[in-house]
């Protein structure tokens, strides 16, 4: 797998940044 | 009988504001107001019935599961929390989700993920709190990097963000890091928000203001 290129981009894909899902039914 | 209909008395909990006031310092409209009122109630009315938003209700709308610790939720908890008093009121939660309606400017998202990322609010994101935040991340996918891994990973993002080289990463550098690399705050626009008085249209049947 190749590695990130920064830091938060790993981080912003975290499901607690998702909030979308508060929409969901 | 000179009696008042119950039927128009509405009750609203604590933290309850008039949406024609949350619409003229928001991005929303008054219907969109009352219609995150609709969602707003739904969370808040999940576990503790008091019409206030509560970390387990947060993280159970998040996750499907109320006791699902996880440190970006908390960090956004905290942020939407403005009065700091352990609950989203309705005020709080509308002008929080304000940040991420695609129709506010990318400054003030920009402003917010700072926040978010400053783990110990000391107005600069640090090499720990980055690295935390990494372990976090991975910690949640049950991804394992190495400790080499993650030190490089963290030592690159520093290289490309941190442009004095004082360790520490500021929010004019954020800003100019943010530029670079404009999806880092893809994930502050939710474009559900546009289309909000469509998710939840029992609002109208509601509204104070419909009357």
């Amino acid at each position: 797998k190749p590695v990130p290129m920064n830091a938060f981009d790993l981080i912003s894909t975290s499901q607690g940044l998702n909030l979308g899902t508060l929409f969901e039914k | 009988m000179g009696c008042v209909s119950s039927k128009h008395v509405v009750k609203h909990p604590p933290g309850y504001e008039d949406p024609v006031i949350l619409a003229s310092e928001t991005a929303f409209t008054v219907h969109e107001v009352e219609a995150l009122y609709e969602l707003f109630k739904k969370l808040s009315f999940s576990i503790i019935k008091d019409g206030l938003i509560h970390k387990e209700e947060f993280q159970l709308a998040l996750f499907r599961n109320s006791n699902r610790k996880n440190l970006f939720a908390d960090r956004v908890f905290d942020l939407f929390d403005i009065k700091n008093n352990g609950v989203i009121e309705f005020g709080e939660f509308v002008r929080s989700l304000s940040i991420f309606h695609p129709n506010t400017p990318k400054a003030e998202k920009i402003a917010f993920a700072f926040k978010l990322y400053d783990l110990r609010q000391t107005g600069y994101i640090e090499r720990e709190e980055l690295k935390e935040m990494v372990l976090a991340l991975l910690d949640e996918s049950d991804v394992f990097l190495s400790n080499d891994i993650v030190e490089t990973i963290v030592g690159n993002t520093f290289v490309q963000a941190d442009l004095n080289g004082d360790g520490k990463i500021d929010l004019d550098e954020w800003r100019e890091f943010v530029k670079k690399n404009p999806s880092l705050i893809r994930n502050m626009t939710l474009p559900y928000l546009k289309d909000i008085s469509m998710a939840f249209p029992s609002f109208v049947m509601h509204s104070e203001g419909s009357d």
